[in-house]
């Protein structure tokens, strides 16, 4: 699969939605 | 065209050099066996894979005696609940942990001996309307139960001998979770599927619901078995009990299918379908089992089959005997070793 398939990739995704999903 | 390249081309000579019968264990009570796994077991200063078998109303465990020879060392009874399956607990030792029910888990208990007396114990974990468990490393389940209005889903954290250390819940999505899967190489992280066909990803440490994904609709009702995370991607094995043939990928079993977790798209990366020849409406598979790279499974004929979810290839097929069909496919603590069972008992052990 490709990038643009899946859209911007993020190494750090678990941290980055951590920060951002409600407590 | 690609997909068409994926259908698993089968050899004979592969099917019979890749599983190798290591012995066998006959339980002498006629009870239906219900659910065959592996535990670790320290007993006078050894430690060693065991095998616990489980009936509806008794739960045994084997230690090895000599090669090909296995011993019954402990028999829990259980009460009037029946047993319907064991609870894999990776890294512990000295804990079974089994669900009990009627069509729905209804309680979950851990069988211990006591180190002080020699005597079995049995604790009661955890009862409730329960959906989904599995048990997670560092000696924690997690589980999804049902209430008249709300759904929970909860960590239970034990300690080394088995008591409930500590215990919270994350944040449920609207639809009922069917399984999760711990996120290999990545501590906090879990991944459940719902009723209705989604992904959803948790934070173990702080509870929160970081995600929910489609699966899409290709194939309804999918079990997730095992993720992991890579360059920015989640990787997740996603089982497909009822799966219907499709003329792109034949008969899917299982998938492995890559998740973007911040724009939540997805992409099939590689199917392992039934073996030709298995294929169509009636042969569906009835339950599996993923560990590492390899996933076994009984097909509703009582044959199992195995295989290699990164090669998308059925490497093994193990027909039903003489004795009978195969009822039950777990692997041990890795893919080397398959259990598999029989309704009466009879469990052989293989290597992979």
């Amino acid at each position: 699969c490709s990038e643009s398939d899946l859209g911007p990739i993020s190494l750090n995704w678990f941290e980055e939605l951590s920060a951002e999903a409600p407590p | 065209g690609v997909a068409e390249d994926l259908i698993p081309v089968l050899l004979d000579g592969v099917r019979e050099e890749s599983l190798q019968l290591v012995s066998k264990i006959k339980d002498s009570c006629s009870c239906c066996a219900v659910d065959v796994g592996a535990v670790w077991w320290e007993a006078a200063g050894s430690r060693e894979l065991c095998v616990v078998t489980a009936g509806e109303s008794a739960v045994s465990l084997w230690r090895p005696l000599a090669p090909d020879h296995w011993g019954k060392v402990h028999t829990w009874q259980l009460g009037e609940v029946p047993v319907i399956q064991i609870i894999p607990l990776p890294d512990t030792c000295n804990l079974v942990c089994i669900a009990l029910g009627d069509l729905e888990i209804g309680e979950i208990r851990l069988l211990q001996v006591s180190s002080e007396n020699d005597s079995l114990k049995q604790s009661l974990v955890k009862t409730g309307n329960i959906k989904a468990v599995l048990g997670l490393k560092d000696r924690r389940l997690v589980s999804s139960s049902r209430t008249a209005h709300e759904q929970q889903v909860e960590i239970t954290s034990l300690s080394e001998t088995g008591r409930i250390k500590d215990g919270w819940t994350l944040m449920p999505p609207e639809e009922t979770v069917l399984a999760f899967a711990e996120v290999e190489g990545m501590g906090d992280a879990l991944v459940g599927t719902t009723t209705v066909n989604s992904i959803v990803i948790w934070n173990l440490k702080t509870g929160q619901l970081l995600k929910k994904m489609r699966v899409g609709y290709s194939y309804p009702a999918s079990i997730c078995h095992q993720a992991y995370s890579d360059s920015g991607l989640l990787f997740v094995v996603l089982s497909h009990p009822h799966a219907k043939e499709s003329e792109s990928c034949g008969n899917p079993a299982f998938r492995v299918v890559a998740f973007n977790p911040r724009t939540a798209r997805s992409t099939g990366v590689m199917f392992s379908s039934l073996p030709p020849g298995l294929t169509g409406r009636q042969v569906p598979y009835l339950e599996g089992d993923v560990k590492d790279t390899s996933a076994a499974a009984v097909l509703t004929s009582g044959t199992i089959a195995v295989w290699d979810l990164l090669l998308g290839h059925c490497t093994a097929l193990l027909p039903p005997g003489p004795a009978g069909s195969w009822a039950l496919a777990r692997w041990a603590t890795n893919s080397t070793c398959l259990l598999a069972g029989q309704r009466d008992g009879t469990v052989c052990l293989y290597r992979y």
